[in-house]
């Protein structure tokens, strides 16, 4: 956050950031592990704000170590706490501090810094990232629902969360949990049924889409009611590189904060040959260790752990391998030891030099922070899940990308950096990377079009950010995927990256409540009972005929599963927002391979009393076409002239 | 020979669901004759205990009950689903 500003093109006296004044009518909820307020000027009364908006009716709460009248203020409006539901999964007490909003992991405080932290200048870790630190929502509230620990969320104490966020009148929801292995069904997803309640009280759920990436359909969070955020790359590095005794360098990164190694080259050796190829504590053989850098092997116990054990044993540092699913991506860790991450592929050539060399070396340059154009960026994570939904094929997620790899926000102070009991430091920033380092960006995005635009609904806000959302990295290619060093596909970045000065003018918005999204619910052929979980009113006898592929989402995805099925049309409404209320707005296809895409009508003419138009989407398969790929994508895209409203298409074949 | 205990969260039907007393943090209030209405007294042990009445996010309640306690609900016409509570992770 003390760059992400910038790489969004926030600007206090330009575009979004002015025409919302920094959202101070706004509270943002964030359903996390809670918040570490003290001594953060990140959450830190405001005498520039005016008093947090009366209709919230939220308060904040005391407990253990937690001080809600002395800690809260009108930037830190609430701070609530929910642990009975993993407290009786566990079958055990949690610690005191379970009892009470305190933050004592870290997440909860650095997601909702970044989404409506104050703005602090001289932030950083230790030399790192340093500069101004600041939410993308900086007069926003910041409503804290504590419902997750060092193990994770119970459903009951998430849905709890949202229970009190729902009655205390936030804006925006951040939610940066999910559930663990498939997604599930959305009836019996409570995360699910939670923000359908809340997206229904007009509340923006936005949330992360997961960190199972790179397979197919991996992402959460894929109802058509979330606002579901993958995670990409800012202009930002902190390269640490390994140069071995033959000159060969490669680029790995780090956040090591420490002394040097220097320019000598020292003795190298594979963790496998001296006790660990992961580096585990207590396994690496001292002798073979002592003095040295050891190459350690992903898996079993944290990143961190593995300079910390070949510390223990006396190594020099550790050159740490990626994961072969990640591509070119190795994961930046706050290290308490000389060391520095690697890819696969590098790790591989460096575990080849040891091989041939009788006596390899090597050294660690720890170069800081680098900010510029190469690499290109945004790029997407490896880690970022995929589409296509594995719930329901026809709604495409996830929906956009944003900042989330080393991203810099406030951090706790009851816990370390890495995390490791072992490390006794303590930071008020740290800088990690995640699907829930994105969705607190886009969280806080919202809540300052929330406030520009106080008429939309969630899905408008939603539409406003996929169909203004760019696709082109700062050197003019596709935005790249880390995990295959080609082109990324939508089914990565969604509709795209975030442009949030775009956003707020988007010209046509694609809009959607809570009737149309029983309309989807009853298009899944969900028993009764089952949509009666989202509402014991609802009921689906009197919609038949509703399609899936009909919800009226501004991204398309289309199923070729079946030979038989050869044509499929899918029908979508727009809304005209723009300034001039007789705009016309004409098509342009970009159809993807395999198919034959027509639109109509071409050309939708709005006027003062037409302010809405309806067009149909035909998608044919060419008989004369081979597809071979899984996926094919393409786009549409709705202008006037000066509004470009872009919605990506895929299909499954 | 106590039967063992899980968390569940139980969906129930609007029209059945009770008054819940003065909204407030943590409330576990409000679903006790409920429970006792649909649950035969020989299922009544070890007795159900609500975690959290919901209200806003969702129409019903978390509770520890038996597997026995939680078919007899999931059965009742007063009740919509019955769903087994779980762990999400953190991203």
């Amino acid at each position: 956050t003390t760059l992400t500003p910038s790489f969004l093109g926030l600007s206090p006296s330009s575009g979004l950031l002015k025409a919302s004044n920094g959202a101070t009518d706004v509270v943002i909820g964030v359903i996390d592990t809670g918040v570490y307020p003290e001594g953060r000027p990140s959450f830190a009364a405001d005498p520039s704000l005016p008093p947090p908006p009366s209709k919230f009716r939220g308060r904040c709460v005391s407990g253990p170590s937690f001080n809600g009248s002395a800690l809260c203020n009108n930037k830190l409006v609430g701070a609530k706490f929910f642990q009975r539901g993993q407290e009786a999964l566990r079958g055990r007490a949690l610690g005191a501090d379970s009892k009470s909003p305190l933050d004592t992991n870290g997440h909860g405080t650095h997601t909702s810094s970044t989404a409506g932290g104050s703005a602090v200048a001289g932030a950083g870790f230790f030399d790192y990232a340093r500069g101004k630190a600041v939410g993308m929502a900086p007069g926003a509230r910041i409503a804290v629902y504590k419902a997750c620990g060092e193990e994770g969320c119970a459903s009951s104490d998430i849905l709890a969360a949202f229970d009190e966020a729902i009655a205390d009148n936030v804006d925006v929801l951040s939610v940066s949990l999910g559930a663990v292995g498939t997604a599930p069904n959305f009836y019996s997803d409570n995360t699910a049924v939670g923000a359908f309640r809340a997206v229904s009280k007009g509340i923006v759920v936005s949330a992360s889409a997961g960190n199972s990436g790179p397979g197919d359909s991996t992402a959460c969070n894929i109802a058509p009611w979330f606002l579901t955020v993958g995670a990409s790359t800012l202009n930002r590095q902190f390269p640490g590189d390994v140069v071995l005794g033959n000159g060969q360098t490669f680029t790995g990164t780090t956040l090591y904060a420490g002394e040097p190694l220097g320019a000598t080259k020292i003795p190298l050796v594979y963790g496998g040959d001296a006790g660990s190829k992961v580096c585990e504590e207590g396994k690496l053989n001292a002798t073979k260790v002592a003095g040295k850098i050891v190459l350690c092997e992903s898996g079993v116990n944290a990143r961190a752990a593995k300079p910390y054990a070949v510390k223990l044993a006396g190594g020099a540092g550790a050159i740490l391998a990626s994961t072969k699913s990640f591509g070119e991506q190795s994961i930046t860790s706050p290290h308490v030891h000389p060391a520095t991450a690697v890819s696969f592929v590098d790790a591989e050539k460096i575990f080849k030099y040891i091989r041939a060399q009788t006596s390899p070396t090597a050294t660690i340059v720890f170069r800081g922070t680098v900010v510029g154009p190469t690499p290109p960026s945004p790029r997407m994570a490896s880690f970022s899940s995929r589409g296509p939904n594995f719930r329901a094929p026809e709604i495409f997620k996830p929906d956009v990308t944003a900042p989330g790899v080393d991203i810099l926000a406030a951090w706790t102070g009851a816990n370390s950096p890495t995390e490791l009991e072992s490390d006794t430091r303590r930071v008020k920033y740290n800088i990690i990377s995640g699907t829930s380092m994105s969705c607190p960006h886009v969280s806080g995005i919202a809540a300052l079009l929330r406030q520009a635009r106080p008429e939309w609904s969630p899905a408008a806000i939603k539409s406003a950010l996929m169909t203004t959302a760019y696709n082109v990295d700062s050197s003019g290619g596709v935005i790249g995927d880390m995990s295959t060093s080609d082109a990324s596909t939508p089914f990565a970045r969604g509709a795209g990256h975030i442009d949030p000065n775009s956003a707020v003018n988007p010209g046509l918005v694609y809009d959607a409540g809570t009737e149309d999204y029983i309309n989807f619910l009853c298009a899944l052929g969900y028993t009764a009972k089952q949509v009666a979980v989202f509402g014991s009113s609802i009921s689906c006898s009197k919609r038949a005929g509703s399609s899936v592929g009909d919800h009226n989402y501004p991204a398309f995805s289309v199923v070729f599963a079946s030979n038989k099925v050869a044509v499929v049309t899918q029908r979508r409404v727009v809304r005209n927002v723009g300034s001039d209320a007789a705009a016309a707005y004409t098509a342009k296809i970009t159809a993807p391979d395999g198919v034959r895409v027509t639109v109509s009508p071409e050309t939708l003419q709005f006027s003062p009393t037409e302010k809405t138009q309806e067009y149909v989407l035909t998608f044919a398969q060419r008989t004369t076409s081979s597809v071979t790929e899984k996926y094919t994508f393409g786009s549409i895209e709705w202008s006037d002239g000066e509004h470009s409203v872009t919605s990506p298409i895929a299909v499954t074949w | 020979d106590v039967e063992a205990q899980s968390s569940y969260i139980v969906h129930v039907v609007e029209a059945h669901a009770p008054r819940l007393p003065r909204r407030g943090l943590l409330t576990t209030r409000g679903y006790g004759s409920f429970l006792r209405d649909r649950i035969p007294v020989e299922m009544s042990s070890p007795a159900p205990s609500v975690l959290y009445s919901y209200e806003h996010a969702a129409t019903g309640f978390a509770a520890r009950l038996t597997e026995c306690q939680a078919a007899q609900l999931a059965s009742s016409g007063s009740v919509h689903a019955v769903v087994p509570d779980t762990m999400q992770e953190l991203h």
